[in-house]
């Protein structure tokens, strides 16, 4: 949550401006918005009423430049090239850096094969160099590189925009997590239960036991 | 005996006047400080100690300096004079360094950089000087071998506020993040370096290099799994196998865990933390990120 | 909350804690 509380400031400076900015002035927020090094959450500006009036208008392909590093990854970027903007450098960073981000949160083993690809890289010394410092230094993701199974293992990835329709599926996985969690919780008291039971039931068998053995003594004496 | 001192002194003057620092110095051993004959007082003992150990370190020469900081060491501790004493520090931080001796030199290079009085005896104490002093420490610091006790002076080193304004301070920042230096970085680092802070060890690496490399081989344990030597070489830009002999070196004096295999040249990083512990470090840190969510959705009212 | 959201999202994606072959050996 570290990179949440860096980027805090950075949002709401973001989104006061856009607030009270109008015209074209708005694209010069989005470019500079989307090629800062410390941001990489977008939907809070997304949500201001001056960016989502773009819509439709000659700039709106600003504002598909802002979805575009809510939601997309890099191969969206080349896949619609065509209807976009040409990236700056800063830009095509943030992207590639937000690319690994929505591969983190498709599994927790990315292998490198996939992230060459996504990534467009040619070698495992980029991409290595590229993970290093541009991710895992710059604190989005966290995780140990494995050269011999030529895959990333990511222990920890910053959150990513929500896309419009992901919130069903999170609520669906907090629910059964919950439930697993109840359910774990229930059958940890149950175990509890059947071992004070056992205890109980072997404290009462050792005592019949000792009383037979007085007994049985009585009777030899 | 007199004349004798005020002759030796007049001859390391001009010596001193001409820079010829370690023949000023000779001269001035030559006085019997222990004569029988007359009495030497202490300060006056410590005065001479001090400043021919000065003299010898004009010409980084930590052997004869050691000499008579060594002799300065039984006066200093009862004497008053706040100025000696300071000269005394400094000099002893200097062979600490010079026979590199590096954590302890820093220790002491810190200890004299956080001195509060800026008038001492009638020599005024500048920022400037408490400046090198504090860099001189976190290089040092940075060229000692990894270990615990340096990871804890590089803890307060990053933590000193002071150390911001330092031209080092980037390379302090990335050795206590652990973070893997680049070539461009180190040769910088190189450039501030004095000459015997790059000489080379018997096993023909630098001091530098060596710091460098250990300091990048732990970075790098912490980022891998596994790697393998020639990408290795390639990632610290030295051959894999001054990688591999540094590496088995640091693994056989325990100060890294992992394995090597030389069959298929690649090192195996072992973390010490079993498969449980991790299991219950991952779940810790679960809980944790969820307290700090109900957190911020308690302070939004949420 | 967008913040909230994309920490939740994070969050997720920690789950499971761990899921590696040797930690199943050492867990059974």
């Amino acid at each position: 949550m570290e990179i949440e509380r860096k980027q805090a400031d950075l949002i709401d400076h973001y989104v006061k401006q856009a607030s009270s900015l109008q015209g074209s002035s708005l694209p010069i927020l989005i470019l500079e918005a989307t090629s800062n090094p410390s941001l990489f959450a977008f939907s809070e500006i997304l949500a201001v009423p001056t960016i989502a009036q773009l819509e439709g208008t000659g700039q709106s392909v600003y504002l598909n430049m802002l979805r575009l590093f809510a939601y997309g990854t890099w191969s969206d970027y080349k896949k619609n090239s065509a209807s976009l903007l040409q990236l700056v450098p800063e830009q095509v960073l943030k992207l590639k850096q937000l690319t690994v981000l929505s591969m983190a949160e498709t599994g927790k083993v990315l292998p490198y094969d996939q992230l060459m690809q996504e990534l467009d890289v040619t070698n495992v010394r980029e991409l290595e160099d590229f993970l290093i410092n541009e991710c895992m230094y710059a604190g989005i993701v966290r995780g140990k590189l494995d050269q011999l199974r030529r895959c990333f293992e990511v222990q920890f990835a910053a959150g990513r925009d929500m896309r419009p329709g992901q919130l069903g599926n999170m609520t669906h996985i907090l629910s059964s997590w919950l439930a697993t969690s109840d359910n774990l919780l229930l059958s940890i008291q149950e175990k509890i239960k059947w071992a004070d039971t056992m205890s109980e039931l072997d404290k009462k068998q050792k005592k019949d036991y000792e009383d037979k053995v007085e007994e049985a003594k009585k009777l030899l004496s | 005996e007199e004349q004798v001192l005020i002759i030796r002194e007049k001859v390391a003057e001009l010596y001193e006047s001409e820079g010829e620092w370690s023949k000023a110095a000779q001269m001035l051993s030559g006085i019997d400080l222990d004569s029988s004959m007359r009495l030497v007082d202490d300060k006056f003992k410590l005065s001479k100690c001090v400043q021919i150990a000065r003299l010898y370190l004009e010409d980084d020469d930590s052997v004869n300096a050691e000499a008579f900081i060594n002799k300065a060491s039984f006066l200093v501790s009862n004497s008053r004079h706040e100025v000696l004493n300071l000269q005394y520090k400094v000099c002893y931080a200097r062979i600490l360094d010079l026979k590199r001796k590096f954590l302890e030199a820093a220790l002491r290079y810190y200890d004299i950089s956080q001195i509060e009085k800026r008038q001492i005896g009638d020599e005024t104490i500048d920022e400037e000087a408490l400046e090198q002093a504090l860099s001189a420490a976190v290089t040092c610091t940075i060229l000692a071998a990894a270990g615990p006790q340096r990871s804890r002076v590089l803890a307060t080193l990053y933590k000193d506020e002071r150390c911001l304004k330092l031209k080092v301070y980037p390379i302090l920042q990335k050795v206590y993040l652990e973070r893997i230096l680049r070539k461009p970085e180190i040769d910088a680092f190189a450039e501030e370096l004095k000459p015997h802070q790059k000489a080379f060890l018997p096993d023909n690496f630098t001091v530098l290099d060596r710091a460098m490399i250990e300091h990048n081989l732990l970075s790098s344990s912490k980022l891998y799994k596994n790697i393998s030597f020639d990408e290795l070489g390639t990632l610290l830009g030295i051959a894999p196998q001054k990688a591999e002999k540094i590496a088995s070196r640091m693994i056989y004096e325990d100060r890294m865990r992992g394995s090597i295999d030389q069959v298929e040249a690649v090192i195996h990083f072992e973390d010490d933390t079993e498969e449980m512990q991790l299991w219950d470090q991952q779940i810790f840190g679960l809980c944790q990120s969820l307290n700090d969510i109900l957190e911020s959705m308690g302070n939004k009212g949420l | 909350d967008n913040s909230l959201i994309r920490q939740v999202s994070s969050l997720l994606r920690r789950l499971p804690a761990i899921e590696s072959e040797k930690f199943q050996d050492d867990f059974l």
